[in-house]
């Protein structure tokens, strides 16, 4: 399975997945690749998933969607701030706290721990609003790579040396 | 500011068995997949355009599954799956069971922009890309002798798909 999940500079967030599925499958069995909330979602609210692994485990827990509707940003609210004089007033609207990476990491692990709580396996990537651009597997390794506009460039294999593998 | 993320698998496999021509040719694709992507964001393209772009790089290497390298089937065949979707509306397309599009990602995307579906399969999203001007690719693209042989060996073996699969691709 390969996959890509992207922020632009429009602040547009997109996600994508393609596989093969699984060697000797039969019945037409399909996997968590192509199923929109399990494999892949993307909504600009929350983030942009692409996942890979062991796809009926993936399929159960909708790790996609799951990973997105935690860290979904609320929609701001807004009311009416009277002035101090009492005549007229203005609409204000309260901003959302920016999401920190760690918080999107730890919802990202969450969602991969419940995974393997059922006894699947995989990873995921994805990457936030904010430019975040995580992984989070429990394989030994997921073929990855991640490259940001602050300077970020690298691609890795195994657990615990993402900054190991430069371009070859 | 812009951020790209890909991924060409996951699984497990002993560090030991992945000698170092091996681990070279990996992380060549995985990085001209990755230049591809960056390159269109660093010029202000869009996240559509951009997963795409490496997306595709690594459906023509023979190296992942999916596209050509993709696994076999049961029956010897090469089945791909693909989905996308954009941020910007949620709008969304997949297709599944297809094995004459080169490309599974761009018929995905095409359901999602010229069909007021989101998921087609087997034959008739075959029909589908035919009809939006997809060339038919023969089955001999999509096969690669190493993942022949993983089929052979789950039949000759007995294994699991799982025995199999359960490993990096």
């Amino acid at each position: 399975t390969v996959g890509a999940v992207a922020l632009d500079s429009q602040g547009n967030l997109a996600a994508g997945t393609s596989t093969g599925g699984m060697t000797g499958k039969r019945w037409g069995r399909v996997g968590d690749a192509p199923l929109i909330g399990a494999g892949t979602y993307a909504d600009n609210r929350a983030c942009a998933v692409s996942a890979t692994g062991w796809g009926e485990y993936f399929i159960r827990v909708g790790v996609a969607h799951e990973i997105c509707s935690k860290i979904r940003r609320p929609e701001p609210q807004c009311g009416v701030v009277e002035s101090d004089d009492g005549v007229g007033g203005h609409v204000e609207c309260r901003s959302f706290r920016a999401l920190s990476q760690e918080r999107a990491q730890a919802a990202a692990d969450a969602v991969m721990a419940d995974v393997k709580e059922l006894g699947g396996d995989g990873g995921v990537i994805l990457v936030t609003p904010e430019g975040h651009a995580i992984f989070s597997f429990n394989t030994t390794g997921m073929y990855r790579g991640r490259a940001t506009s602050a300077g970020v460039r690298e691609v890795a294999i195994f657990g615990g040396e993402e900054k190991a593998s430069k371009t070859p | 500011k812009w951020s790209l993320a890909i991924h060409g698998g996951a699984g497990t496999l002993d560090p030991a068995q992945m000698t170092p021509d091996k681990r070279a040719a990996y992380e060549a694709d995985l990085q001209k997949a990755l230049d591809a992507g960056s390159k269109i964001l660093a010029d202000g393209g869009s996240a559509m355009d951009a997963i795409k772009a490496a997306i595709i790089i690594m459906e023509d290497s023979p190296l992942f599954n999916a596209g050509k390298g993709a696994v076999f089937t049961w029956d010897g065949t090469n089945e791909l799956d693909a989905s996308i979707m954009d941020g910007r509306d949620r709008s969304a397309g997949a297709v599944a069971g297809v094995k004459t599009v080169k490309n599974p990602i761009l018929l995905a995307d095409t359901v999602r922009t010229q069909s007021e579906h989101v998921f087609l399969v087997g034959k008739g999203a075959e029909d589908f890309a035919v009809s939006k001007g997809f060339a038919v690719t023969p089955p001999e693209y999509f096969a690669t002798p190493f993942r022949r042989e993983a089929l052979e060996r789950l039949k000759a073996e007995k294994l699991s798909a799982l025995d199999v699969d359960h490993k990096f691709g």
